[in-house]
This record gives structure tokens, C-alpha cells and sequence, in this order.
């Protein structure tokens, strides 16, 4: 079940390691952007987990959503890892404006594990169809939402937004979908 | 099996992404360390993936063997990635010193995913013992080769080193194998 392993390795790989380090990246980044501090107010110091349910991975937020412009990357974070010196871990603030214009900063990615499942789908000697993506990313949510909620490391550190595909062609579905989170 | 998803995901999340781009970061890094001129002659250009059956990693490889040496890392490549604007990905390069002396410069590290396999079988709640762990090592070295032979991003880019735990009591076990090819 390569779903299941996929969230292992997420958790085991990336958020285990890199979600105790969060909140301090978010203090070091406010320190340096103090234009940014309304915003945050209003905005989330968690780390905002994109799953959409098709697999549809954007590799720029902004692109999927003119309410959402990149503002600035947290400061890296290097860790030694498997031999590669100072690997780098960083994450993306995105400035996500609401239907009356309000700003909200936020820490936001898409699961990229999802990448995978979906270019695993698109290649036939992987052994997995389109038709099982979609069973296969739910488990990944569910999988992933069992892991974390045991993690001490993570403890409200994270909010995963399952994604949902029916409102695909309403141009500002994603920004909302991050604002009510 | 979750050998065959972490085999996929390294090859489509990473491999695929940073193999072609190899040469061009070794030519770029030799132009700036000219006294590394005579060993990466005797090293390789390829990407040396270290894979133990044991899953058991380093995070250094100066630890496991004094005949190894941390020389520098390749420059950063940063792409966007689902969201992280300029993810860095970037690989360390080593000196290795035979048994005769000779210092051989090569780009080596661990296979990432063997970390999840062996984080795995030290969590109860992933289903997954150490009695599995073997096993799930030479599944994910079997359908790495496969994928990367059938790969043309890949080909002739990398070398897959599949370390045995006989002679781990040998303090240059390391550097002789790296150095065997
Ligand atoms: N040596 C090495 N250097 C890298 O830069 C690198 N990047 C990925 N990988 C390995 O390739 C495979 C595919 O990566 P993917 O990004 O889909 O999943 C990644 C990704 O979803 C998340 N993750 C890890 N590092 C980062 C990061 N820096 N930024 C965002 N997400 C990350 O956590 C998963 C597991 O990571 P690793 O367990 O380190 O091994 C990965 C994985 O086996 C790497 N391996």
C-alpha cells in the first residue's frame, strides 16, 4: 500500500523534523518582515498542509489563485542527513487575501508526497492506475491524520486542509479554502 | 509493500530531478576547486547511492571511516516544488583515501528512503518489524535498479552500492568499497 509508506515517510522524513523547528523560524522571519505583522495576526503559525483529493500538485501557489501572492521563504533550516552536509528544509510564507481584502500570512505548502501517488499514476510499469489515486490519497490523509495526532513533535503544529475537487472552477477555491483554516 | 512506493517516490522526487543536472554541477564545482583536478580524474562523475542492507545510516560519512572526508558541497540547485519556492537540493562531495593513499573525489551519499524503512521498524504502529526490514532493503535496491535501467534522465548518471554488514567490523569497509567502484 504505497500510500501508507508515503505518510510514514512524510512524517518520519519531514514533519517530525522540521515542525518543532517551526515556531522559532516564524519569530526569526517576523523579526526581519515587520510589515508583516497584522497579517500574522490574523494568519496561522501552524503549517498549513495542502491535500487535494485529484492529486493536482501546483508547483506555484499563486498560480492556482490570484488571492494568494508569495511573500517571502522562513529562514533555512540545515541538517545532516544521510551524508548530504547542511541539507536544506525551508518552507514558503504565501500573503492569502479574503473575499473583503483582508491579508492573512501564512506558512502554506502542498503535500508533496501527493507528487508521486499522482506521476506514479501516469506510469505503467509502476502498477497503479488513475483509478486508485483517489482511494490512494485518502488513505495517505487518513494515514498521515493517525500519525500525527500520536506525535508529540507535532502537536498543533500542523493543519491538514483536504482538498476537494467540485469547486475546481471557481478561481478563488483554494484562497478560501486556506482563509477558513 | 512499502519498499516498491519509497523506490518509486526516490526515483520521480528526486532522482529524476537531480541526475540530469549532475555534470553541470561537478563542472561548475571543478572550476571552482582546482586542487581537486587530479582526484576527481581517479573519481567518478556519477552518483554514488549508498544502500546497506541493514538500512543502517550515517548522517556522516567521516564517522563511519577515517579514510573518508567531507571536501565540499556541489552548488545548490533550487526548484520550485509544490508550493516551496527554490527547494534546494543539493549533494556533498567527499574525498576518499585508498589503501595505498591515493585520494579518489567522489559524489556519495546514503539512499534517503532506507532512513524511513529503518525509523519504520522502530515504530509499533507501522506494522513493520526488523525482521521485515531486511527483506524491505533488497525489494527497494531490486526495483530501484529496475526503474533506473528502463530511466533515460538516469542513465550512466549514477551508481547504486549495495553495502553487505559481514565486514562491518572492518574500520576502511566503507572506503573500500566506494573506492571498488
Ligand atoms: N538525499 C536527498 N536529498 C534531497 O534533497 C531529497 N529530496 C527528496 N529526497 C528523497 O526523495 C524521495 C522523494 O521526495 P519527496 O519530496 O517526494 O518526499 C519528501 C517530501 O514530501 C518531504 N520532504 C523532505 N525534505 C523536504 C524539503 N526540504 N522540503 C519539503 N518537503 C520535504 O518528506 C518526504 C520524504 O523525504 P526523504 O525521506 O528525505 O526522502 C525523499 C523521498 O524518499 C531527497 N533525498
Amino acid at each position: 500500500n504505497v500510500a501508507h509508506g508515503l505518510a510514514w515517510s512524510f512524517y518520519l522524513g519531514y514533519l517530525k523534523l522540521v515542525l518543532p523547528r517551526l515556531e522559532d523560524s516564524i519569530a526569526a522571519f517576523r523579526a526581519t518582515h515587520q510589515a508583516s505583522a497584522q497579517s500574522w495576526g490574523r494568519g496561522s503559525k501552524k503549517l498549513l498542509i495542502l491535500i487535494p483529493v485529484n492529486a493536482n500538485i501546483s508547483h506555484k501557489l499563486g498560480d492556482e489563485d490570484n488571492n494568494i501572492h508569495f511573500y517571502d521563504n522562513l529562514p533555512n533550516n540545515e541538517i545532516d542527513r544521510a551524508g548530504v552536509r547542511g541539507r536544506v528544509y525551508k518552507h514558503s510564507v504565501y500573503r492569502v487575501v479574503d473575499e473583503d481584502g483582508k491579508a492573512y500570512d501564512c506558512v502554506v505548502e502542498y503535500a508533496t508526497p501527493l507528487l508521486t501517488l499522482y506521476n506514479m499514476s501516469q506510469e505503467s510499469s509502476a502498477g497503479f492506475g488513475e483509478s486508485e489515486r483517489r482511494q490512494q490519497v485518502l488513505l495517505f490523509y487518513r494515514t498521515l491524520q493517525d500519525i500525527l495526532e500520536q506525535s508529540l513533535e507535532c502537536r498543533n503544529r500542523y493543519k491538514l486542509i483536504l482538498l476537494n475537487d467540485e469547486h475546481v472552477d471557481d478561481p478563488h477555491f483554494l484562497s478560501k479554502a486556506i482563509v477558513r483554516h
